[in-house]
């Protein structure tokens, strides 16, 4: 407990078991260019190895999704499209197929082309992680989008759009540990270590296992709460 | 911002797991603060795919395909709720951890208050401070600031509960997992103590602080008014300002 010489990483970033993690996900990340296309930094450029900031979270079944968002009064566009697609689920609740995650750009004030943005982004996803589905089918979305970074920034779709084809189709969807622990660096912004962590436990006759990602650093005072008529 | 996602292979109805979600981060993630600032992308989002193996010999057996709702099975989403409720507080705590330039993990609780919401109010309003953050980056024991960023909570005001300046308590208490050293009153019943600056040394050079602040009741008798919320926080130190002041959008 007292101050530590070690860094966050080394106290906090701790070993998962591979029995530990959820059955029926398959993620991948990759680094899409999005920070580099927002503010292209030389600095960043001569700092080695690349960090990813784009990951893809599936499930191979549709999952019951729930979702909690921010209150403030100028919701990003992928908290604008996620909250009408919970909003808009079918009367057995939502279900959503995957997440698609960026860092580096919030997508946040980006106006009508923002959503539309998300909106591509998502039906992409959803396209090509079932190719025999019809495009555009009505109804709510069952692939939702998080994004974090720079604000007033319009997300560099030609360049997650090359990223994503990777993703889905370069045999690079996995469950491991370490693919999870990429994804969860993926999320990550002025974070200095990726933040992941696992669980299990018996719910009747099943060995459940939870695991939970999530990114901050700055910014930080959140009150979350589910938007109107989306209550339990 | 903060992002999450949980995944899981519970088997949990989604109007259920929507549930379990709201009240797991009304007691974790809507109780951290790094910097008072409420970003216009946090979110968390929670996945539920029901495909958790069977252990077979389980007295407790759940049906094929069958989704725990609170009507079909209350005990069953209970445990669910707890494991999400803490694995959340866990999360949330890192997010505190990494805190830009944060050097401090800040545990603020809030007790004797007239409700939940009014206990979380005064809580976030020490949790945001300023004063105090930079005062916890020095390890100073300063009630004073503590003091003062509670008697500006907005407090919610519906059943008409109010802090009674003469009742507060201010303590330093050692946190989690260390051992021997007693708390250290600060302030009592409003009227404040000599402070023993070795003893708050003792207590404040760790990196985990815990302030308890109790309101005994306030307006009401301390019978009357027993609710009580947690906060987290972090310090304020030079490198928060050097990050942000070289962060652009």
């Amino acid at each position: 407990r007292a101050q530590s010489t070690l860094s966050k990483a080394e106290r906090f970033v701790v070993p998962i078991d591979a029995k530990s993690l959820p059955r029926g996900y398959l993620v991948a990340s990759t680094y899409a260019g999005v920070k580099n296309a927002i503010s292209p930094s030389p600095a960043a450029a001569l700092s080695g190895v690349p960090k990813p900031d784009l990951a893809l979270v599936v499930s191979s079944t549709p999952a019951a999704i729930a979702g909690v968002f921010t209150t403030n009064k100028f919701q990003a566009a992928p908290v604008v499209h996620a909250t009408n697609a919970l909003q808009a689920a079918q009367p057995n609740g939502p279900r959503a197929i995957a997440v698609l995650a960026n860092s580096g750009c919030a997508n946040a004030v980006t106006g009508k082309e923002g959503l539309e943005d998300t909106e591509e982004l998502v039906e992409l996803v959803r396209n090509e992680l079932n190719p025999a589905s019809k495009p555009s089918q009505p109804g709510p979305s069952d692939v939702l989008m998080l994004s974090t970074g720079v604000i007033g920034v319009r997300l560099p779709v030609g360049t997650i759009r090359r990223a994503l084809y990777h993703l889905v189709h370069g045999q690079v969807l996995q469950s491991n540990p370490e693919a999870w622990l990429d994804v969860a660096r993926a999320y990550m912004t002025t974070d200095t270590f990726p933040k992941l962590r696992t669980r299990q436990f018996m719910l009747g006759d099943r060995q459940c296992s939870m695991l939970a990602i999530d990114k901050g650093a700055g910014m930080i005072h959140p009150h979350m709460t589910t938007p109107g008529g989306l209550h339990a | 911002t903060l992002l999450g996602l949980v995944a899981t292979d519970a088997p949990i109805a989604p109007a259920a797991l929507q549930k379990c979600l709201e009240e797991a981060v009304r007691v974790s993630f809507n109780c951290i603060s790094v910097d008072g600032d409420m970003s216009t992308n946090d979110t968390i989002l929670a996945l539920a795919n029901g495909q958790a193996p069977t252990v077979q010999g389980s007295a407790d057996k759940l049906p094929h395909g069958a989704e725990i709702s609170e009507s079909s099975h209350p005990a069953l989403l209970a445990k669910f709720s707890e494991q999400l409720t803490s694995l959340c507080l866990e999360m949330a705590h890192l997010v505190v951890r990494d805190g830009e330039g944060a050097e401090k993990f800040v545990q603020v609780r809030v007790r004797g208050a007239g409700s939940y919401e009014d206990a979380h109010a005064i809580a976030s309003s020490i949790s945001t401070s300023s004063l105090v953050k930079c005062a916890m980056h020095g390890a100073d024991a300063n009630w004073g600031r503590i003091l003062c960023a509670a008697g500006y909570a907005t407090l919610t005001g519906k059943s008409g509960w109010t802090i009674d300046p003469h009742k507060v308590n201010v303590t330093f208490v050692a946190p989690e997992g260390v051992q021997g050293i007693a708390p250290l009153p600060a302030l009592v019943n409003g009227t404040p103590l000599v402070v023993d600056e070795a003893h708050a040394a003792e207590l404040l050079r760790h990196e985990d602080i815990c302030v308890d602040v109790d309101m005994q009741g306030g307006s009401w008798s301390a019978k009357e008014a027993d609710a009580e919320a947690v906060f987290w926080t972090c310090d304020f130190s030079k490198e928060y300002v050097a990050i942000n002041g070289d962060y652009r959008t």
